[in-house]
């Protein structure tokens, strides 16, 4: 089943 | 000392309607090049960046740049008061833990001041790499918020996938499944209504439906929405603000483990 991912997985603190 | 005049004061108004149930708490920033927004929902899923240019308004004064933290839903009660002809005059002072709206009627034999006061917000802003999208799709907004609102009666999540035939939509749950296809067409007399698709790769990604019917709550800002994607990247979906700016959605794809 598809997992929800996180922006955080994406893109990281400025 | 900041003073933002808006003329067309129902643009922050469908702004605020428009990011209001997705995002609680943000700051806005601003500085000499214009009004921005950078905010994450709760679970950290969905993004929204809003940004109104300074030369789309018509008085911009902003000494040094300023950020304050707004609660959304009492920034919309107050907007809610300006008519919708309305201009809207954005103040405040340097430091002030306030900022007031203040409203004209356009024959301006109404003001009126509403002041609200400030919070503090610790905000997780991110920085987003500029990328180069696999696809690129430019659709009627009002097609794509329809597309989202049907599908999501029929399953929870959106398969998206850009190929050389088109976008296609695809859903599925308890009682079905359903498919639309959205193929490029040039409409001579309106582009508004045109599809156009720019694809280097097809691309398929899965969207929660709830974020993306969250996100077309914008449709009142713009006849068109882009809908920008890669493999395995969170979706953008803009929607340019006449004349302004723009309000982009950043939404993280569910991914098969």
């Amino acid at each position: 089943k598809a997992k929800q991912s996180s922006l955080f997985t994406f893109f990281k603190k400025a | 000392m900041l003073e933002l005049r808006l003329v067309q004061g129902s643009l922050l108004k469908k702004v605020l309607d428009a990011i209001k149930d997705l995002v609680t708490d943000a700051n806005f920033d601003c500085s000499e090049s214009g009004f921005s927004l950078q905010a994450m929902d709760s679970s950290h899923v969905a993004l929204v960046a809003l940004l109104l240019r300074s030369d789309g308004f018509e008085h911009y004064r902003c000494d040094r740049n300023l950020s304050m933290g707004m609660n959304l839903t009492n920034m919309s009660k107050m907007l809610k008061c300006a008519g919708n002809d309305d201009i809207i005059t954005i103040k405040a002072d340097d430091g002030g833990d306030s900022v007031t709206f203040m409203f004209e009627s356009p024959s301006q034999d109404k003001v009126s001041d509403f002041e609200m006061k400030l919070m503090d917000i610790d905000s997780e802003h991110l920085g987003i790499p500029e990328t180069e999208y696999h696809a690129i799709v430019k659709m009627p907004s009002a097609e794509f918020a329809r597309i989202c609102r049907d599908l999501s009666t029929i399953g929870d999540t959106v398969v998206i996938s850009v190929s050389k035939d088109g976008v296609k939509f695809s859903t599925s749950g308890d009682i079905g499944s359903a498919n639309v296809v959205c193929r490029q067409n040039n409409s001579v007399d309106n582009k508004d209504n045109e599809t156009v698709i720019e694809m280097n790769e097809p691309v398929s990604l899965t969207f929660a439906l709830r974020y993306l019917n969250s996100f077309t709550k914008a449709t009142t800002l713009s006849n068109t929405v882009t809908l920008s994607m890669s493999k395995e990247l969170p979706v953008v979906v803009e929607y340019k603000i006449a004349e302004i700016g723009h309000i982009r959605f950043y939404l993280a794809p569910k991914i098969e483990d």
